[in-house]
């Protein structure tokens, strides 16, 4: 299974993207997070394609998205 | 800076990992 990539993904409609997307970045997402990874995925997943793209190629890009899902989710806890 | 993170978004549960408890 190599990398993800834009060609991969256009042949597919806009859901199979996001599930496409959605299974590369969950096993990353839990590795940095593992108690909201599925929340946290799904946050991310609403972001552009080619965003998630470079989310999956660059650790560091995607350890700081994940750090701001967190903080996000932190601060819409604490409002309710 | 505004987040454009939602922390409404639907959770995605994948298919090929067994969810945590």
């Amino acid at each position: 299974q190599g990398p993800l990539t834009a060609t991969m993904l256009s042949s597919a409609s806009p859901e199979e993207q996001k599930e496409m997307l959605g299974e590369r970045l969950f096993p990353l997402v839990r590795s940095i997070q593992p108690t909201k990874a599925s929340k946290i995925t799904g946050m991310l997943l609403e972001l552009d394609n080619s965003e998630l793209l470079h989310m999956l190629e660059s650790p560091e890009s995607l350890r700081s998205m994940v750090d701001e899902a967190i903080g996000v989710l932190q601060a819409h806890q604490a409002e309710e | 800076r505004k987040s454009t993170l939602n922390p409404n978004a639907k959770e995605f549960n994948p298919r090929s990992y067994a969810q945590p408890k």
